[in-house]
């Protein structure tokens, strides 16, 4: 319905707005309504300034601002309703280290109410996670998978006496 | 809903039956080198949730996602993801309990009458002659019955909690009524 | 022909001039956080070899490119891009001292009569008016002349030369007519 | 003209078959001349099998593969018409550890003809590089560069006695 939409578009926008301020450090971004031509609904247009940058054109961000942004977005939405679980594969390849720290930080504080299931080649995130799954081919062509626990203190559980939670 | 289990055989490169556990919530990390199969434990969760497009799984025809042999292996007859979730309020939520009561031979989700959690898995299967099946807790359903669970979470047909690789960075180029979907699942 | 030295002002986030200049050859890398310019160095090497579509820019138009200001700076009314090249055969190559000495005001490329290297210059202005200007060695001439010189070296209209971020993973997936014209660019 | 492009072809593919089994360790990768409908010209059909993994639809290799083998073709063009130089923005952001150093060992290879300006926030990548142009922002929405001559020995042009070459 059009009331429900206009409500959670309106609590997400708040959320987003919230995210990117979190994430830039400052600047502007923001979801907007726009007029769609063929159509009575309005679409949506995305705005997206970082800090100190003049207001233009999404499609010129970088390609890190980009991403983050989205991550922002996405974050947004799951505040409003967070999802059962959520993968994410590789959305830190275009992050500088700096972002990736700011991702990791943004994830802990997500995941109480969404599982996040991240694919990742960087150290960084994985450090952030309390199970590893690696998946190794040791045979050609033949995916295995050996999942590790890893405890909340100094990657071991064993050591902190408290159960894995 | 809490993930429990995710469980592929056959499934692209994963020709033997392979097993990722969940205990516990946060953050899981999957890792490995390029090419050993991580992208495609993110495509049998999509696959198994009901993604329709070959395309969208990097293939160009459905019968793709089944293992397709290797230098020692021959290729499989058939590929079957299954996905075991809990659900904390069963008991509290009658979509779920319809879905899994209700016609088409769907069942009743595991628990006790009295208790509160729910385990129950869906799992879809796919043969090499194109002949597809979808089951609840090991009983037969349309592909409806599995979408219909997940309706609304960001696990349905827009499936936007799930990110493919390279997918982040075409987000914000997504178009304005595309977007509007997601908001519009969301709601 | 070498790369000698390139130079921005006006150009997307380069407000004030900046030059790269490239001494002895081998490997370059060009590093800093996301969003400080890197891309925008390669897309300006993109724009001065000619590139004619503002969205492989990243724009909507080819205004986009210049300077649009910043918290601390007013938009600049010029975007200029100059990449300076050393030609070791000038003597040898009829085809860049015609492009220089030809018509439409081009100039004859540096070096003296009996030396053997030519160091020249090509230059692309846009202001916001729209109007354009090319320039080799300070002299106008048309988009043509710059093409000219860098036809069959991936640095001409398919540019394959200049691999954009983000189009590594799409290369494999072009269409076989877009893969034609590369490798007959190159023949 | 035709010949020109099936002799600009067949040597362009010789060099991608080596450029594919040197950077996957094996396997098969190659063009292929296929009928296009609409014109009397053959398209380019790529076809990559890393090594103990069944011939398939391109589409389905991992995007590290994927990277790792359009970044062979490109070489296998460099290696038959050097260009005079190339720009390769964060071409590596798919790549893993082993395969960043595949890419680097290439480079060095190629660099002799061809001059390499990589865009990266890969460190490993960055090692390999002569000169290094670090882009800055001090003042917001203002790029700066700073360009830092490294010599060929442990990172510093001024102990090892060469002059820079
Ligand atoms: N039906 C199939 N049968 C056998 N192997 C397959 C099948 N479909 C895909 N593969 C193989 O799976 C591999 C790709 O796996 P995947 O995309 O999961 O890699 P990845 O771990 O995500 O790597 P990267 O880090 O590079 O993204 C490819 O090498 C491909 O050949
Ligand atoms: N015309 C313009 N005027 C001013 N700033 C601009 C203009 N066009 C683009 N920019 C800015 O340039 C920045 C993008 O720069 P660029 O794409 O080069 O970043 P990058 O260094 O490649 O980062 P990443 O590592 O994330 O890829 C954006 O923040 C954008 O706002
Ligand atoms: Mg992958
Ligand atoms: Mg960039």
């Amino acid at each position: 319905s059009r009331k429900q939409f206009n409500e959670a578009f309106e609590e997400i926008n708040i959320n987003f707005r919230g995210m990117f301020a979190t994430l830039f450090g400052g600047g502007v971004g923001e979801m907007r309504l726009i007029e769609t031509e063929g159509t009575s609904e309005a679409g949506i247009e995305i705005v997206a300034s970082p800090p100190g940058k003049r207001l233009q054109n999404v499609a010129l961000l970088s390609g890190g601002e980009k991403s983050l942004a989205a991550i922002g977005l996405l974050m947004a939405i799951f505040q409003y309703k967070p999802s059962p679980f959520c993968v994410l594969d590789e959305v830190d390849a275009a992050l500088d280290d700096s972002n990736i720290v700011r991702f990791r930080r943004l994830l802990q504080q997500m995941a109480g109410q969404t599982q996040f299931i991240l694919i990742t080649h960087a150290k960084t995130t994985m450090e952030v996670a309390q199970t590893l799954y690696g998946v190794i081919m040791q045979e050609p062509g033949v995916s295995r998978v050996v999942s590790v626990k890893i405890g909340e203190h100094d990657g071991d559980a064993a050591t902190n006496g408290t159960p894995y939670a | 809903l809490k993930l429990k289990k995710i469980e592929l055989v056959g499934f692209k490169s994963f020709c033997d039956r392979q097993e990722l556990p969940f205990n516990g919530g946060g953050v899981s990390a999957v890792v490995g080198p390029n090419g050993c199969g991580k992208s495609n434990i993110s495509d049998s969760i999509s696959w198994v949730l009901g993604e329709r497009s070959a395309k969208s799984l990097r293939g160009s025809r459905m019968q793709d996602v089944i293992f397709n042999g290797s230098r020692d292996r021959k290729p499989s007859g058939m590929a079957s993801v299954s996905l075991t979730l809990l659900d904390p309020d069963a008991h509290l939520k009658p979509r779920t309990a319809l879905v899994a009561n209700g016609s088409n031979g769907a069942t009743r989700v595991n628990g006790s009458p009295n208790g509160r959690a729910a385990e129950f898995t869906i799992t879809r299967k796919l043969f090499r002659s194109g002949e597809s099946q979808y089951l609840i807790n090991g009983k037969l359903c349309r592909l409806r019955d599995i979408q219909d669970i997940f309706l609304g979470t960001g696990l349905g047909p827009e499936h936007y909690a799930i990110i493919e690789q390279g997918r982040i960075g075409q987000i914000l180029s997504s178009r304005p009524l595309d977007r509007r979907s997601i908001i519009e699942e969301a709601a």
